[in-house]
């Protein structure tokens, strides 16, 4: 995992992508996050955890120091390669910054 | 009959307008039947809430709290520049500021405990707002949220695929099932002559999106309207009106006190406030209960630039200030007799292929859909709640489009108004507007989209491209409706609001934070290795049996259970044995003697014998 506590830990600033995974074995949530693991892995990113109470969604980002070796295009085609191609994945966004305002 | 020694609690005109009785939230008079807030907890998700002020530390709540720009469990604000990140804390302060404490103010729910999540100060993405949305959801149970996509009157934004999941786990996973409640300002927009209707929060079902006016009870410069307005509540005007006097911050040039709170900010807090004074007078209203609790209930009143219009149920409803003004009295008088609203029912049509020309004002291009009884009768929807529909349009100028909804009953609701500073070339692309208009109108029926441009452009620019209607509601017909306004108006008199009174709760449900009923793939495999073992012993068993059998010969006579001793059943040593041949008893009376277990007992009568040793005592067994 990216940090302790998941995707709260992530500086939003960096590149990261929400992935809304099918359960490849059963509804177990281990089972989950171990294949949430796996494909992180083979995206060339690291799972940052469980978004929020989301049962299914999580984060993942590029592992620490990776994003200043290769140039974000790099990890950003790699990634969307490895999301858009596997049919575990249900749907995924990568994090942009949204702009919100206080009324 | 209330005396508060807050310094400030004489200028909440909001709280109690001595100056102009009547313009206020009229909740004196609960406060004074003990209904405060207490057992209820809500969250302001927000730049922070500095908890250690006086009015708010013994209000608050670490438990429910959270830092998302830091990631810890602490919401303090962090000084900055500007010294702006005192919002949070100020909300905070109208919902829940401790009384009697002699320090500055007193919250609307000053019996509820308050929550901090700290999310806007850095960067936000819609996974963050998801977590927000969801953080601590079964202690929290009101999110207040005092903030929305940019007011600038040309950006067409609201919560993403994420942010819309948590909003909908939420009110259905939220507060043990009864749902989260997600209070919403409707935007400060007025200036640049923005809508609501452009912000996704606002056209939530989940929310309850919540409007200023002034003092004398006016849509202030600022203020936005929409059709998705469920209600209005107070807040600063313009520089000769008063703001909202409340906590504020301590840090960078705060005071701890504030008399200029102002914007749709200051109103959606008090509307929390008054959701809490609710759930303590009933704690198992659903998200849906309240959101009903406050169209039976807002006030409208006398304002001629309004343009309020009663539909088909009798609500009366403006797109300045929704179903009207929101009273606590009002509010907590309801929610004390009020009885769970029926599921929610929904139908949606498919998408309707339209690919046809906007045509320049006056003209208009009018579509239709017609929602029949067999359409409906899947889901049991009768009377609406909220009506969405779902368009994609290409317009090079996005903010000359004007849209009209007409429900069945006739009632329009300006879904789509013109903005002047919307230039973006990109049109509509499934963008979700949401009326409250028809609220307890009958659904079924012909419903009419008509789009205009209202552009200067020569030629028609435009086309619909698609679009899909959806209907929320209950299978509640207009007579339960009209009984349950009838139901209301004989609670107000405050003859239930006493703690003598109250209809039974029912408890909810407990939902763990983690899947921990679900098996693990250890657990699995454990289960495996148990059960492979299981059938490999009764494999063995059952062939060691047939191999006895097999040795033991039973003269051409079948072979019988003996019946055993009741003795040895009672005193349970009745031990599962092989089926014996005994012949002299096979048809005879059951013996009172010792049972014949001896024979597979070995000396000690412990012991079991291997069916070989049996075959000595051949002549005395079978």
């Amino acid at each position: 995992r990216a940090g302790p506590s998941g995707p709260e830990g992530q500086g939003p600033g960096a590149l990261s992508w929400a992935v809304h995974l099918d359960s490849p074995g059963g509804p177990g949530q281990e089972a989950l996050e171990q294949w949430a693991d796996t494909l992180a892995q083979a995206a060339g990113l690291v799972n940052a955890g469980r978004i929020g109470e989301l049962r299914g969604h999580y984060l993942f980002v590029p592992p620490a120091g990776a994003q200043q070796a290769r140039q974000a295009e790099t990890v950003r085609q790699q990634a969307e390669a490895v999301l858009g191609a596997h049919e575990t994945v249900r749907w995924h966004s990568e994090q942009r910054l949204l702009r919100r305002t206080k009324r | 009959s209330l005396n508060f020694n807050d310094p400030k609690f004489p200028q909440q005109w909001h709280l109690n307008n001595r100056r102009s009785p009547g313009r206020d939230i009229n909740v004196t008079g609960v406060w004074e039947r003990n209904v405060t807030g207490r057992g209820v907890t809500v969250v302001v998700v927000d730049d922070g809430v500095e908890h250690t002020v006086l009015d708010i530390a013994p209000n608050y709540s670490p438990e429910g709290s959270y830092d998302l720009n830091s990631n810890d469990p602490d919401p303090m604000p962090h000084p900055d520049v500007e010294n702006g990140n005192h919002h949070g804390t100020r909300c905070a302060g109208e919902i829940a500021a401790v009384p009697n404490n002699s320090f500055c103010a007193v919250g609307v729910a000053y019996g509820s405990r308050i929550a901090g999540i700290r999310v806007l100060d850095g960067p936000l993405t819609d996974s963050m707002e998801a977590v927000a949305f969801n953080k601590h959801y079964q202690i929290n149970d009101i999110y207040s949220c005092s903030w929305g996509p940019d007011d600038d009157g040309k950006t067409v934004d609201g919560p993403h695929q994420l942010g819309k999941a948590a909003l909908q786990h939420g009110v259905m996973a939220g507060r043990k099932g009864f749902g989260s409640i997600f209070v919403v300002a409707s935007g400060n927009g007025g200036q640049h002559n923005d809508n609501c209707n452009y912000d996704g929060y606002a056209n939530s079902i989940y929310t309850v999106t919540i409007g200023a006016v002034d003092e004398e009870g006016r849509m202030p410069f600022y203020a936005e309207e929409c059709a998705s307005m469920l209600a209005v509540t107070f807040s600063g005007g313009d520089k000769m009106l008063r703001g909202i006097v409340t906590t504020d911050w301590d840090l960078q040039k705060g005071t701890g006190c504030t008399e200029g709170h102002t914007g749709t900010s200051a109103a959606a807090p008090l509307a929390a406030g008054m959701i809490a004074l609710m759930l303590q007078a009933r704690p198992c209203l659903t998200w849906r209960d309240v959101q009903h609790i406050i169209v039976f209930t807002a006030a409208q009143y006398e304002d001629r630039r309004a343009d309020w219009v009663t539909n088909e149920a009798g609500f009366s409803h403006s797109h300045q200030h929704g179903f009207g003004l929101l009273n606590a009295w009002r509010l907590v008088n309801a929610a004390k007799v009020w009885t769970s609203v029926p599921y929610l029912a929904s139908y949606a049509s498919p998408v309707v292929k339209e690919n046809r020309a906007i045509p320049l004002a006056p003209h208009t291009l009018e579509v239709s859909w017609n929602v029949s009884r067999t359409d409906l009768e899947m889901s049991g929807l009768k009377t609406l709640e909220h009506v969405a529909v779902t368009v994609s349009i290409t317009h090079p100028r996005r903010g000359s489009l004007e849209l009209r909804l007409f429900c069945p009953s006739g009632m329009m609701s300006l879904i789509g108004a013109p903005r002047s500073m919307d230039s973006d070339p990109n049109g509509f692309n499934d963008w979700t507007f949401s009326t409250v208009r028809c609220w307890g109108e009958r659904a079924k029926g012909t419903y009419r989209l008509v789009v205009r441009d209202v552009g200067d452009e020569v030629a028609p620019a435009g086309v619909l491209l698609h679009w899909r209607l959806t209907l929320y509601g209950s299978v509640w017909s207009p007579v339960d409706i009209r009984e349950r306004q009838r139901l209301l108006e004989n609670a107000m008199s405050g003859k239930y609001l006493h703690d003598g009174f109250s209809l039974p709760c029912p408890p909810g449900l407990e939902i763990p934070p983690e899947d921990s009923h679900t098996l693990t793939p250890n657990t699995l495999k454990t289960l495996v290795l148990v059960g492979c073992f299981s059938i490999f012993w009764t494999v063995y068993y059952l062939l060691e049996v047939y191999l006895s059998q097999r040795s033991v010969p039973c003269r051409g006579r079948p072979c019988r259970w003996p019946q055993r001793g009741r003795r040895a059943r009672e005193e349970g040593t009745d031990l599962e044995s092989v089926p014996l041949c005994n012949g002299k008893d096979a048809d005879g009376p059951e013996p009172e003697g010792p049972p014949s277990t001896a024979t597979l007992l070995g000396p000690d009568g412990l012991v079991p014998q291997a069916p070989d040793l049996l075959r000595g005592a051949e002549e005395q067994v079978c």
